[in-house]
């Protein structure tokens, strides 16, 4: 564990919040993606299936998967729920048939090893890199967003940008490598680029 | 490396 792998982390941790918070104190769910926040519930639960067998490796590994499942799932039903009338489908109209497509074309061709939980690792690596274009879809089509939902976003970009140096630091400590992570983070933080740039500017 | 137990990040 090093300080980029602990902030970023933690950055993940604080966007949960900022959207929760966000939802619960607007008793709202404008401006944010329902399709994303999907996307993010099957990345959780695609990846941390392996809870069922390595939950007892790392309290902290372990706590945090169950708290990025649970809040997700908590999100999508309060956006199905309490707040279903202040979504608007209309606006968030990207095509995820594509992204969950390509991500699992990718993981069905290179996984690190042919096993259902592998390929489905896999899977939500790629998906996750690309789960918040819905989201920057709709930022563009609605033009100007709500702060929160701005510091949500920032947020979220930054946990995966933030475990880049991790990965170049456990590289050279440790000879750790995960060439499909840091691919995938890499794009998903190309993504984010032209969001920071414009964050950056106007915070 | 490649095994689900040597995911050890989130």
């Amino acid at each position: 564990m090093n300080i980029f792998r602990i902030t970023g982390d933690l950055s993940h941790l604080i966007s949960i919040f900022i959207l929760l918070h966000k939802m619960r104190t607007s008793k709202s769910c404008i401006g944010i993606s329902f399709k994303s926040q999907v996307l993010y519930l099957i990345v959780y639960v695609t990846r941390y299936l392996d809870l069922l067998w390595t939950f007892q490796h790392s309290a902290y590994n372990s706590l945090m998967k169950i708290i990025f499942i649970a809040s997700s799932a908590y999100t999508i039903h309060l956006m199905l729920n309490d707040f279903k009338p202040t979504h608007d489908p209309n606006i968030d109209t990207f095509k995820v048939e594509y992204l969950i497509g390509g991500s699992a074309i990718l993981a069905l061709l290179f996984p690190y090893k042919w096993t259902t939980a592998e390929v489905l690792w896999s899977f939500s690596i790629w998906l996750e890199s690309v789960a918040i274009l819905p989201q920057l879809f709709m930022l563009q089509r609605t033009g100007e967003a709500e702060t929160i939902t701005t510091h949500y976003i920032f947020a979220l970009g930054a946990y995966r940008a933030l475990y880049i140096p991790n990965w170049l630091y456990r590289y050279f400590t440790e000879s750790f490598t995960d060439p499909i992570s840091t691919i995938a983070g890499i794009i998903q933080t190309i993504l984010y680029s032209d969001f920071f740039y414009i964050y950056y500017t106007k915070y | 490396k490649g095994h689900p137990e040597t995911h050890d990040e989130l």
